[in-house]
């Protein structure tokens, strides 16, 4: 995290917001509340409190305009610059202002959610500067997060804390834990899913996925729904299939396509439409095997696995696991084929193994492939 | 993702987010025309803020991250 500096930040606890004007976009109401969640996010780990004024001049004035706006920073129509906002100080500190050539939506990831953006720059208005960790709040770029299930990401915690002070009244409340950025080469860390995508291979974590490609060597870090707009904050399980350029998604009892990170017409589909049994709730892993073009989707706990015929949408075989793969016994969490090779994770360790024959060839440790 | 050639245009509008974002000033004197360029100086700032590879030079990777939606606040800290 980063902060303004110059001891910029508010030298009181109760501040005061107003909303000056509002955007066509949505109703008013659902304006109101998307404001005040935005504030709570920053009240719920501080002594800071935030109290609606309906008029007059309170700490910081929100309000939404297109271009040139009224002060030196006009705003450039649709895309790029969505908002922005003062450091604490009189005046103008603290204002927040929203590009009202933007399509500011409630919930909807079919335009820029307000609670995100407004919580960001609230940031701004009570000190913080930009931070360089991907999928902090107060990273610069926008990415979508479903506001229902929105943790404010520890980064930001000690950053607004480095300002403000703990939220000292009851500091035994059960909050979730702000979500922590897991350490993809802790080589105890059991994947979420693993795929290849024209020659690059990515990890996936929780809300994030790391990719090594051939001009570095440490994997870079991303949100999933920074990379693959649109794609769900996590994953089961991801497997790609070259023939078609296509990389498959799958969570819960739903599934994704992307070509590249454009998503593909016609998905989300379900499992069932997707020619899968409609008994299945959830994909573990999965892997394609370029040689015969079939899929191997990893079922009911990981242990159990089907094949599939993505040309035909049909499954064609069902077996146990550790029927085919000799000595997997453990239930398997991710699954890639890469190069030839077909890697299947479980627990702290991957197998190699020979798919022909089932023969396990080497047993590595999960960061095997990360370069860590 | 596809490889796709750095026009004109998109220098253009690397300098203005550059300016924007990242304060690229135009440096003038006897000094402009020594050493690194201010321009691949400040894509080299970008690049390692955002976990880019480090090139100084404008490439597909850069392009996309500038062209992403994002807050209008500089990302190096200007105060005033």
């Amino acid at each position: 995290f980063s902060t303004f500096g110059n001891n910029l930040k508010w030298n009181k606890k109760s501040l005061t917001y107003r909303i000056v004007n509002y955007t066509p976009d949505m109703p008013r109401a659902q304006v109101d509340d998307s404001i005040s969640r935005a504030f709570q996010v920053w009240a719920r780990v501080t002594q800071l409190t935030f109290r609606r004024l309906n008029s007059g001049t309170a700490d910081i004035m929100i309000s939404f305009g297109r271009r040139a706006h009224g002060d030196y920073y006009p705003f450039d129509g649709p895309g790029n610059t969505l908002a922005h906002a003062f450091a604490p100080s009189s005046g103008i500190g603290g204002d927040a202002h929203f590009d009202d050539d933007e399509n500011f939506t409630f919930q909807s990831s079919r335009g820029f959610v307000l609670f995100l953006v407004a919580a960001h720059e609230f940031g701004h208005s009570l000190g913080l500067a930009h931070s360089n960790v991907p999928g902090a709040l107060m990273y610069p770029l926008y990415s979508y997060r479903n506001p229902d299930t929105f943790v404010l990401p520890q980064d930001d915690v000690r950053g607004i804390q480095s300002l403000y002070g703990r939220n000292r009244e009851d500091p035994m409340i059960d909050e979730p834990k702000p979500p922590i950025t897991p350490d993809i080469c802790d080589s105890s860390l059991e994947l979420d899913a693993v795929t290849t995508m024209q020659g690059e291979m990515f990890f996936f974590k929780d809300g994030y996925v790391w990719h090594n490609n051939s001009q570095s060597n440490t994997p870079q870090k991303s949100l999933i729904t920074s990379f693959w707009p649109g794609a769900p904050t996590s994953i089961d399980a991801a497997y790609e299939n070259p023939m078609t350029d296509r990389v498959f998604f799958f969570k819960g009892s739903k599934v994704w396509a992307f070509s590249g990170n454009k998503a593909v017409q016609g998905y989300p589909k379900s499992l069932s439409e997707f020619g899968l049994p409609r008994f299945l709730r959830k994909i573990d892993a999965a892997l394609h095997d370029a040689q015969t073009g079939k899929t191997f989707l990893f079922i009911l706990g990981g242990r159990y696995y089907l094949t599939y015929d993505e040309n035909r949408k049909t499954v064609e075989s069902f077996s146990w696991v550790s029927q085919t793969f000799n000595g997997m016994s453990n239930k398997v969490t991710a699954a890639v084929q890469s190069r030839g090779s077909t890697f299947i994770y479980s627990g702290d360790y991957m197998y190699m193994y020979d798919l022909g024959s089932g023969r396990l060839l080497r047993v590595l440790k999960n960061t095997y492939l990360l370069g860590c | 993702v596809p490889v796709s050639k750095i026009t004109e245009e998109d220098d253009i509008f690397a300098e203005v987010y550059l300016k924007k974002f990242f304060n690229l000033t135009e440096e003038k004197g006897p000094s402009a025309r020594r050493g690194i360029s201010p321009m691949s100086k400040k894509l080299s700032e970008m690049q390692k803020f955002f976990g880019l590879r480090i090139t100084g030079t404008l490439d597909a990777d850069t392009l996309e991250v500038m062209k992403k939606p994002r807050c209008g606040v500089p990302d190096e800290k200007v105060a005033r």
